[in-house]
């Protein structure tokens, strides 16, 4: 029997040690147990890689520290678009959904594009469709606001970030 | 972005990656994170992988997908391969971000090119590590 294990990520980028406060980093570092342990269970427990993934990842993205789900970012329209994905290291079979705007847990959908459909992507107003034909509840898209990302939004849009685009 | 990787007591690998995007972005943008290849892949012959940064520097080098690729072809370690890829590959076009990775035998690695990453492990010794810092 194999020996199991898992690792997950919230996101990279300017994150300073200084500007982290001390209650901040502990919400982060307990958000994270948290996830690890529920999908570190599942796995223990003799379930399946892809339902530790998925269990993971919506955790995550129901919690408002992090950009996904509860907690995105704002699009220059105000709203808010999410995107995920998944695969499966022994079928090699890949699941994924583009700009979304309704649904609460885009993993699910993304493993759901993979089990339930021919494609490999859908993408907004069809993924939604989709969704709805697998029973998928759906939430307002306001659902994803929160006050810190927006007041983010707003210094960007007033160019006060002082970060340089990158696009590649 | 948020990402996960795991390995079952099947010996099965599966990766995920879910974001809410770029602050202010137009036209129907898509990044890194729902491209199969880019920002998430998983092969139990190699490794799995989530990605989370740029998305174009990441669509541009395939990054989930070298990072697979070099361990399969090169024969290279997962924590060589991902390394390479982000401090090399990614780096090189001016790409930042970084990536968890874990292989078929359990390995982790989780290189990134930024100030911090928020990150966690359970490794297959059942110890859990919690990090964010470069320095952690």
């Amino acid at each position: 029997q194999q020996k199991v294990a898992i690792v997950i990520h919230g996101g990279a980028g300017t994150i300073e040690k200084s500007k982290l406060t001390p209650e901040l980093e502990k919400e982060y570092r307990s958000k994270l147990e948290e996830a690890l342990t529920i999908g570190h269970s599942i796995l223990t427990e003799g379930g399946s890689s892809l339902d530790a993934v998925v269990s993971t990842i919506a955790i995550l993205e129901d919690s408002p520290l992090f950009n996904a789900g509860k907690g995105a970012v704002f699009t220059s329209d105000g709203h808010h678009e999410l995107d995920a994905s998944i695969m499966d290291g022994q079928s090699l079979n890949a699941g994924a959904v583009a700009s979304v705007k309704r649904i609460k847990n885009p993993i699910l959908l993304a493993r759901t594009v993979m089990e339930k459909s021919p494609h490999v992507m859908l993408a907004g107003y069809g993924a939604e469709v989709f969704a709805k034909e697998q029973g998928f509840s759906f939430v307002e898209n306001d659902y994803f606001f929160t006050e810190k990302r927006y007041e983010y939004w707003q210094k960007v849009i007033e160019g006060e970030t002082g970060e340089a685009e990158k696009h590649g | 972005t948020v990402g996960c990787v795991a390995l079952d007591q099947d010996g099965n690998l599966a990766a995920g990656t879910s974001t809410g995007g770029m602050t202010n972005k137009r036209f129907g943008r898509i990044g890194d994170s729902p491209i199969i290849g880019a920002g998430t892949y998983a092969d139990n012959n190699s490794c799995g992988v989530s990605a989370t940064g740029h998305g174009e520097y990441f669509i541009r080098e395939v990054i989930a997908f070298k990072i697979c690729a070099k361990m399969e072809l090169q024969g290279m370690s997962v924590d060589s391969a991902a390394s390479s890829t982000i401090h090399g590959d990614l780096t090189t076009i001016g790409g930042t971000g970084g990536v968890i990775a874990l292989d078929k035998n359990g390995n982790i690695s989780m290189p990134f090119n930024t100030a911090g990453m928020y990150r966690g492990y359970v490794g297959t010794d059942g110890k859990m590590g919690i990090l964010i810092f470069k320095s952690d």
